[in-house]
């Protein structure tokens, strides 16, 4: 069991700062932030409890909770990805995760999802953000039938209109 | 694999049987209004899968049924007369062998639930097996993110962390 | 002090249920929803606790609980128009409290505070929503100064802008 | 009456002097990046009338005050040669009669706060008397909601309620 937990940590550990300098680089700081994973107990891993620390770039360290709720997001993000990379389930379900973040952050989220969803690999992201479902393959809209006091869905392919951009 | 889409039968805010395409795409956006019923869909795909209803912002099960539109007149709270007494949901699955499966999950009058795949009634356990062997581990829940919890992902404590990785290693 | 406490009360009672009608009619709903407050005690109104009760439009009675972001949101923004009418501070100071709300509530969210800004009545808005501030008369813009490793702030007076329009 | 501006010194993300002018306007709008330094501003419009420190997101008040950027070679996190040790902010408000008042609230280096109304030094309840007058009743905040708050107000217990329409009243 030590192991496993070893394997699951060190897996976690190096993706968690690849994935957080992706979603932080950008023209002005192409290296991105720094993010990792600590051991309070590393002799006993599995008994002490484990600290995510994540920089913005530029920034200088500070407890999580001194972040802005826009960075926070970003942070938390990378961490559910890079957990999800070490046994990853087939889909993922997002609810409004976007609510906290300026149209720079809905990009590099959008573009994450865009170059990692594919076949073993689905998200599916409840949205109120053009800028972030425009990107999607599917377009599901859940609209309330008043006459019915009922919520519908309509699913629109997004595909088929890729070529005329 | 891949879910194809959801079929709800008087789940929350979803009367009668409705169906939840998700499109031949792997990034799918649920788009509509507040108050359409987004993350009610969200509450069907956690339900059945298995998600605990405390989880689902209800107390019992029972509060996941269909109720309909207050009528004028009615003085108090108490069921209407033609308020479902059953819901479920069923959740298509191909995985990567192209196989379907289906997997549904049932409130009965009671208020307990039932589960069936491919029609067949199984145990929780079976059930929750099943979805384990597709690597859905309902107990991590970590591709699982509901409205509003996203930012305590990154601050969650340090014990929290831990116990996240045990459950998925 | 209980006719004080009363005195409040009775005000923001009446004025709960005129603040969120306002928030929530629209061409389909003229009339709005439904929001009241429900002494728990009538006898030891001050020892006892005050319940809110909102109801969309069209939706049957439920707990706060079982309303979604969106209409959470609007609720609580009555709630806080409708206490802060009884002994108004100049000023308000909003933090993102638009966050959950869609396109429509954004407009009413906006419309409101036009309509109620004035002497005596200021709002200090922070927003990532266009269409929210777009509606304000100044605009505050906050960047962060790379260099200097500081954040600075530019006023713009949007007023000068309204006759273009 | 209204807020002119705020005059910040050193306080959280804000190095050296900077001013916040709030225009002539009732109706302001504060935007920019994450992480740019907005809700910082509501900080310090908070942290000027008298707010706890616990209540803006830090356990002391010697958090508030700016801390530079780490260079590179520094081992520890102590504090850095050349940051401040003091900080402060002054908010500019302007009554119904049309009389200029100025609130400044200061951190001392041994982390406690200093307040003065027009320069002249006042104790913390004189301050808050000063407030009061302008109808600003920091007991009750309510007419602060910060960034995550919102949608707590509507499903805030029963008791709470009372208690916020006591203070008011
Ligand atoms: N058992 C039920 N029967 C009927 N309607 C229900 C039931 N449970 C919840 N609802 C309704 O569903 C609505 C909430 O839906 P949901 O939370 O999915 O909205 P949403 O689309 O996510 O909105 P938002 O964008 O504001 O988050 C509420 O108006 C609520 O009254
Ligand atoms: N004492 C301090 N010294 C220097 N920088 C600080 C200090 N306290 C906080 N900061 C920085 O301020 C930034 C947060 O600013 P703030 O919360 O105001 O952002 P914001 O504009 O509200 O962003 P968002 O839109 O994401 O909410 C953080 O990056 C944090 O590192
Ligand atoms: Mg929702
Ligand atoms: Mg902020």
């Amino acid at each position: 069991r030590f192991e496993l937990f070893n394997k699951a940590f060190a897996h976690i550990s190096e993706e968690i700062s690849v994935v957080y300098k992706d979603l932080t680089k950008s023209e002005a700081f192409p290296l991105g932030g720094t993010a990792y994973l600590d051991l309070e107990d590393p002799n006993e891993p599995v008994n002490g409890g484990i600290k995510y620390h994540a920089m913005p770039p530029l920034k200088r360290f500070r407890d999580m909770e001194h972040l802005s709720g826009g960075e926070k997001t970003m942070a938390a993000l990378a961490l559910l990805f890079a957990v999800h990379s070490y046994q990853p389930s087939p889909f993922f379900v997002l609810d409004e995760v976007d609510a906290a973040l300026d149209n720079t952050n809905v990009k590099k989220i959008s573009n994450y999802i865009r170059s990692h969803s594919g076949p073993g690999f689905q998200f599916i992201v409840i949205s109120l953000k053009a800028k972030l479902f425009q990107q999607s393959d599917a377009l599901v809209g859940i609209y309330r039938d008043q006459v019915e006091c009922s919520s519908k869905s309509l699913t629109l392919d997004l595909k088929q209109y890729v070529d005329q951009q | 694999g891949k879910l194809e889409r959801l079929e709800l039968c008087n789940f929350k805010s979803y009367k009668g049987h409705q169906t939840i395409h998700l499109g031949d795409s792997y990034f799918t956006s649920i788009i509509g209004p507040n108050g359409s019923g987004k993350s009610n869909s969200m509450d069907a795909i956690s339900f059945v899968l298995g998600i605990k209803s405390k989880d689902l912002r209800s107390a019992h099960l029972s509060e996941l049924i269909y109720r309909g539109r207050k009528l004028l007149g009615d003085a108090d709270e108490s069921t209407q007369r033609d308020d479902p007494t059953t819901a479920w949901v069923m959740a298509v699955y191909t995985d990567d062998d192209g196989v379907e499966h289906r997997w549904k999950r049932t409130i009965t009058a009671s208020g307990s639930s039932e589960y069936r795949i491919n029609e067949k009634p199984v145990t929780a356990a079976a059930y929750n097996k099943a979805l384990e062997h597709q690597n859905i581990l309902i107990k991590a829940r970590n591709f699982l993110v509901f409205q509003g919890d996203v930012e305590a992902i990154a601050s969650q404590s340090p014990l929290d962390l831990t116990r996240l990785i045990e459950q998925i290693s």
